[in-house]
C-alpha cells in the first residue's frame, strides 16, 4: 500500500479524510494496544490531519501520541 | 451529552462518524 501523502489526502471529500488517515492509523495503533486500539484511533483522529498525516511518517511521534491517549483513557474510565 | 461514551470508537471498514457523536 502506498503512503498516504497530503495531496492524496486534500483530493478526497473532506468527510472521509478522517476515514482514510483512520485507516491507515488503526494497523499502526493496533500493533501497539490490540484491545484499545479503536478507542485510540477515535481520539487521535481529533488532531489535525497534517499532525495525523506527520505520525503516519513518524513511528516516535506516533508512539507517544499513543502512549498520550492511553493515559488520558485510562484516566477517562477510572 | 455523556461523555461516557467517550471517545468514539474506530473500526476498519466502517465509514467515521467520529465527533458527530458527542
Amino acid at each position: 500500500q502506498e503512503p498516504l501523502t497530503a495531496s492524496m489526502l486534500a483530493a478526497a471529500p473532506l468527510k472521509e479524510q478522517k476515514q482514510l488517515l483512520g485507516e491507515r492509523l488503526y494497523p499502526l495503533i493496533q500493533a501497539l494496544h490490540p484491545t484499545l486500539a479503536g478507542k485510540i484511533t477515535g481520539m487521535l483522529l481529533e488532531i489535525d490531519n497534517s499532525e495525523l498525516l506527520h505520525m503516519l511518517e513518524s513511528p516516535e511521534s506516533l508512539h507517544s501520541k499513543v502512549e498520550e491517549a492511553v493515559a488520558v483513557l485510562q484516566a477517562h474510565q477510572a | 451529552n455523556s461523555n461516557i461514551n467517550w471517545p468514539p470508537e474506530f473500526c476498519p471498514g466502517v465509514p467515521w462518524k467520529g465527533l458527530q457523536n458527542i
